[in-house]
């Protein structure tokens, strides 16, 4: 079983 | 004051129609550097950046830093108004809340132009850490595009598994398992034919296809795709547009639950 994982989770806001 | 010009229509039409899938609005970002957008789809699970260089522009000037938030579906009516081999300018002033949008028939006997309101949109800028990617795979943009579209059709998710031999997409479902393997080519006549794999490592991800799916609207653009792939971080596939910039998406992978 797979979850989509967030964008967020990798790139943090500037 | 901003304008820009490109000598075909048809170049910004399928820019659109590389994003507007996956976002509703977005900010362009105009400095004399040229054009930047970077937006996330409304799940946050991909991030679109679009970069167009000032001088790939027939004329380009920006006098002062602008953001342009626009919407995106308005923007797709206007360009529907132009022909493929129109001029097309865009203009506005210095912290204006409109843009104007011009189309010129190549024999100038056909002037059109639309004003569209600007957005105030409150969008957050990621920051994109540089990453030593495991595996980077060129190939036929068509042939990314033609791989997606059919491995929809058993999974809502694809593997991809790069080694030196080859790259490897994979969808399992109801209906059974597909595999397609592309080796790397040998020699080819033309080079937008080429599949190249540089990999440090191999590396096995998983995607959903439904946003690889939207990534390939922008097939048009490109005749070669770049993907970049390493363990647990996005996916990045890139598209070049020729003498103007590229068009990224990253994607996230989809991780063990």
């Amino acid at each position: 079983k797979t979850k989509q994982a967030g964008i967020m989770n990798f790139f943090s806001k500037k | 004051m901003f304008e820009a010009r490109l000598g075909q229509a048809t170049i910004l039409k399928k820019i659109l129609d590389a994003i507007k899938d996956l976002l509703n609005e977005a900010t362009f970002d105009c400095s004399d550097s040229g054009i930047q957008l970077q937006a996330m789809d409304n799940s946050h699970v991909s991030l679109v950046s679009l970069t167009l260089r000032s001088d790939g522009f027939d004329k380009f000037r920006c006098d002062r830093n602008l953001s342009m938030g626009m919407n995106l579906g308005s923007m797709a009516k206007i360009l529907k108004c132009a022909n493929n081999e129109d001029n097309v300018t865009m203009k506005a002033q210095d912290n204006a809340d409109t843009v104007t949008i011009m189309f010129e028939s190549a024999n100038q006997e056909k002037v059109s132009d639309y004003e569209m309101k600007l957005m105030n949109l409150d969008q957050e800028h990621l920051g994109i850490p540089e990453t030593d990617f495991s595996c980077v795979v060129r190939m036929p943009a068509m042939e990314f595009a033609r791989i997606c579209r059919d491995l929809a059709q058993f999974s809502e998710s694809v593997v991809i598994c790069c080694t030196k031999e080859g790259v490897k997409f994979s969808a399992s479902g109801d209906v059974g398992t597909a595999n397609i393997k592309l080796a790397q080519t040998g020699s080819v006549d033309k080079e937008e034919e080429a599949v190249i794999i540089e990999m440090q490592e191999p590396v096995t991800l998983t995607f959903a296809c439904r946003y690889l799916n939207a990534f390939t609207k922008a097939t048009p653009l490109s005749t070669q795709v770049q993907l970049s792939m390493c363990a647990d971080v996005p996916l990045v596939v890139e598209y070049a547009i020729k003498d103007l910039g590229h068009i990224r998406y990253y994607l996230a992978p989809k991780i063990e639950d």
